[in-house]
């Protein structure tokens, strides 16, 4: 179990900083294990986006911290695929930029995984091949109002 | 193996029957809405179905709060009701099956029923039926709104748990 | 000091009561002390967002988690002004129309206070009378390159 | 009494000596930019130079941190300083003078040296000067990124800080 675990963190780490450096365009991070039982010990993870000296994980920017929280996701992922992922506007605090970069992101991994995203984002939406509308058209009561299949053109 | 439908039926704000169809892979699909809608509703609805234990993680405080509570121009429901079908024709999901169909119910008194194809089951059966998976607990294949940075917020021990997921 | 405290409190009352109803174009919300030592004890925070029923705040959206917690700031702001008000991407998690009821509530409150926001929104950069734009072309270095002073028609 | 002007130098991400200059109300003002080019530090800076005393509300985990670290470009810089004035033409501000300028740096070792209009003082006279004034702690006029929510999700005691400051 001991070795299956490490073995695991290795490979996360892989995934971790190829993620990583493609969405940040440059930049590097790594995740490791701190001192200690591998069963039992603390994870770490260290970013320093492009340009940038190694600081605190705190000293991040909100867009920074949750492009660097989603290449943790996606590594995970890659390690151990899930057929879906659900994510919840993991995009809200990206500029548009990131966006973009993040959903390349998505397509990519949607080869594999069924991606379902909920966003306020118009960029995000345009990545989509199916969209599904929610409305609270009556007080208080949640509808489904539109389930469209787009051709997205590359 | 993957999702091929998800159904509300008097969760939360989806007092009335509602189901999701999704595409098999490759498939990008987004859920829109204004604000308060119920888009996070089925976020909630998905944990819930697949075991979710932790009332916090389905944003309540006791499990019947997930239950439909009416509004100014509906009754209360008494009881809420999910269920998600899988395309098992890869035999992924530790079943015959090659159609698996994951029910839960929750009543007022917060006690909860789960069935596997219709069949009563305990959430045991359900654990381990997701086994291996990558989507017991939605360790990292569902991550709730607000709740993205937390890995990095988290203290190096508490983390752990969704990497062992990963092992 | 306890009189003064309860006089506060309830004055806050009824400057949230009315931010939050403007904002949300009805509904109703209060905040009140719960039972003890009025010295010592909790506060409540209830909210109704119109044709909903009483839940607990745990069970709102993102978004309206975000105006109920604006419309508590601007009450205190109400109550008791101060010179300024920094807020930064409080904006995040609201849709268009309610970024669109932010914005005239911010500029409601700018007559008597400095509004600072920091957005990502067009919407509500296209609420400010002055913009300033950061950037980092030397990496790791910032840089305010414009400062812009925009009449805005209303 | 109303802002004039913010000044950053070797603060954060803001290497160079960087000023902000305000309209007094009514005014609203955006700042904006792409992610992580400094815009949160400005408010930060804010914060810093008003005397505040918790690091984790600056984001780092020793005050030593808001000094310029040094990119790949630049060398570090040794300290960080922070200064901003007010037209205090109404007297809001308990001090005669008509424009008040407040400065505060922090040097490596961790130490903070305060001024008032060019006079080192401690931080007790920074935050007498801003008693009762509404920009004490910033406690409701200066909201932090990602924090909007904190007052709904607080525990009932938790919450009394912020209303005690109104009070
Ligand atoms: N048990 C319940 N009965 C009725 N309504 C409920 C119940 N639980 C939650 N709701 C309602 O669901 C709404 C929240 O829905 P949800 O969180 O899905 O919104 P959302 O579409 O994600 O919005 P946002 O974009 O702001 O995040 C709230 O207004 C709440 O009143
Ligand atoms: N002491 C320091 N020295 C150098 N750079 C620093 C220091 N502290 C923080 N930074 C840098 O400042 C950047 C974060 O800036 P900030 O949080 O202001 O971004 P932002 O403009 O608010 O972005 P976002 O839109 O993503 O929130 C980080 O990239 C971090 O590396
Ligand atoms: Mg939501
Ligand atoms: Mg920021």
């Amino acid at each position: 179990a001991k070795y299956k675990f490490l073995r695991t963190i290795e490979e996360v780490n892989k995934n971790f900083s190829e993620v990583f450096s493609s969405l940040f365009e440059g930049g590097e991070a790594r995740i490791s294990l701190l001192e200690g039982d591998p069963l039992e010990c603390g994870i770490e993870i260290v970013a320093r986006p492009s340009g940038k000296k190694w600081l605190s994980l705190s000293l991040m920017s909100g867009g920074e911290k949750s492009l660097t929280a989603i290449s943790i996701m996606f590594s995970l992922i890659r390690t151990r695929p899930s057929p879906f992922c659900f994510m919840d506007e993991v995009d809200a605090a990206l500029d548009e930029i990131n966006t973009i970069r993040f959903t390349k992101l998505i397509k990519e991994f949607s080869q594999n995984s069924q991606i379902v995203v909920v966003t306020h984002s118009k960029r995000t939406m345009s990545a989509a091949s199916a969209m599904y509308g929610v409305t609270m058209e009556e007080p208080g009561v949640s509808k489904l109002v539109s389930m469209k299949l787009v051709k997205v053109a590359d | 193996m993957h999702l091929k439908e998800l159904t509300l039926k008097g969760f939360k704000s989806f007092a009335d029957k509602t189901s999701f169809m999704f595409d098999a892979p490759p498939s990008v699909s987004a859920v829109v809405g204004p604000n308060g809608c119920g888009k996070s509703n089925i976020i909630d609805a998905l944990r819930f179905v697949i075991g979710e234990q932790s009332v916090k993680d389905l944003r309540g405080s006791s499990l019947d709060e997930v239950i439909f509570a009416g509004s100014s121009t509906r009754k209360p429901v008494s009881l809420a009701e999910v269920s998600i079908v899988f395309d098992n024709s890869d035999g992924h999901l530790k079943t015959d099956y090659s159609e698996v169909a994951v029910k839960r119910r929750v009543f007022r008194s917060g006690e909860s029923e789960f069935y596997i194809n219709k069949n009563l089951c305990r959430l045991k059966d359900i654990k381990d039926l997701f086994l291996d998976t990558g989507i017991g607990n939605g360790a990292y294949s569902i991550i709730n709104q607000g709740q993205v940075d937390q890995i990095l917020s988290s203290k190096p021990e508490e983390r752990r748990a969704i990497f062992e997921e990963a092992a």
